[in-house]
């Protein structure tokens, strides 16, 4: 079970403020599959940057399997970040300077496996993906949507509890958007909990249940609770 | 009248070579409307890329209103780039430390436009794509659909002849979209030149013509040719 109570987070901007989230409490077991939609700047990446551990609310609690994240040091939250969270990032995050094979990696290097396993690994997370012949390449060498594949393929590295993908299907075509949908199905049928963000209606209705943001707050909760 | 005559773009990794585009032709008179569509890493940025004076193709020619771009020189490319082509990049390419305002008056500054003038019409632009409120605030301090509006104004900032939007939607949700869209449309009406990318088929279902890559290669051309 995960849980969020009451988050807030605001920004203070000199004499402006920006409630990014207004009051955002929500359950889900493990094992769920939910999508997460709403206007432009209506707060869902602020969500998933506080599920995955990357940002803190200015109030309200996080429960992730009864462990309080609100109240973990840097270190704890780092820990939790890469031992429990899978994160693709809207905006793909990759090292311009690693290939393809050493973004994917690097979860694991911080993990600790070793270097021929992670290898293997990672050759095989960007197989799933389509780009197996592209593994040496770096992201400055490929396409958007090139480059928004191998950013799933390491959010999937370490075997993640949790995968959170923030418009994970945004830069690619339909196609491969749906093989990378069938792979995140295939997950979640293994166990893996999956939270995705969506513009696209198509990606949303293949989840199980359909939370609704707006300004800051939820305002539909539609599918499967449990 | 825009032209390109089989245009080719390769490029060379140690032993290996991509083709980023096998032999493209293409042309359309002004005041088109095309959306061009494909899979991932099928070409299309590579064009864009081209067409906007941002990279040069390996071989082939293109011709903007009978005057050779493929043999301008830097100077002479960037002048192009400046006065004639609006972009909307795939991945935003916003100034960071800028505000949104000081980044849709960049290219003003860079075509000599005084002060008193350029900040009317970024702000002008501004409230177009729904952000008048946000203007002195920067890319870090706002979502990713919130940046592509950003970019979106910046593109229409000097008066461009041809506007060129590499996934202008993708990270908005459908009510910002149409009305991005709408305004695509009403400056189309008026005279701007408009190719986009699109992986939505909705927004390609709009444009007057549909161009569909595939491994570097026109395969589809649909829709009114004049
Ligand atoms: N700088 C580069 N160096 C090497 N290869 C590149 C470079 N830029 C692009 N490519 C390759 O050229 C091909 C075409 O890339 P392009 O960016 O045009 O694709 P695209 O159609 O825009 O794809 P997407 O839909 O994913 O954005 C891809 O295989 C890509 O990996
Ligand atoms: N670092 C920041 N500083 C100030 N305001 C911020 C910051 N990050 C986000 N915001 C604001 O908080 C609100 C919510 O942002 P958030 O990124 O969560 O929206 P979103 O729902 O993901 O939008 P999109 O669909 O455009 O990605 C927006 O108004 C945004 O501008
Ligand atoms: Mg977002
Ligand atoms: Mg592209």
């Amino acid at each position: 079970m995960i849980e969020v109570r009451d988050l807030k987070k605001t920004y203070q901007m000199g004499d402006e403020t920006v409630a990014a989230l207004a009051g955002v409490s929500l359950s889900f077991p493990r094992g769920s599959y939910l999508a997460i939609t709403g206007p432009s700047g209506s707060g869902k990446s602020t969500l998933m940057n506080i599920l995955g551990g990357l940002d803190r609310p200015t109030s309200g609690q996080y429960l992730f399997e009864d462990e309080d994240v609100s109240h973990l040091d840097d270190d704890g939250l780092a820990h939790f970040r890469n031992q429990r969270i899978g994160f693709v990032f809207q905006s793909f995050q990759l090292l311009p300077r690693y290939s393809a094979l050493q973004n994917v990696e690097l979860p694991m290097v911080y993990a600790g496996i070793e270097v021929k396993e992670r290898r293997e690994r990672a050759a095989e997370m960007l197989a799933k993906v389509g780009l197996a012949d592209r593994r040496h390449h770096r992201p400055t060498q490929m396409s958007g949507g090139q480059q928004q594949r191998v950013a799933i393929a390491r959010s999937l590295a370490n075997h993640p509890d949790l995968l959170l993908a923030d418009e994970p299907t945004g830069a690619l075509d339909s196609s491969t958007g749906k093989d990378v949908m069938a792979l995140f199905e295939q997950l979640n049928s293994d166990g893996l909990t999956v939270i995705l963000v969506t513009h696209d209606a198509n990606v949303a209705a293949r989840a199980r249940r359909r939370v609704g943001f707006r300004d800051g707050l939820i305002v539909s909760d539609e599918g499967a609770k449990s």
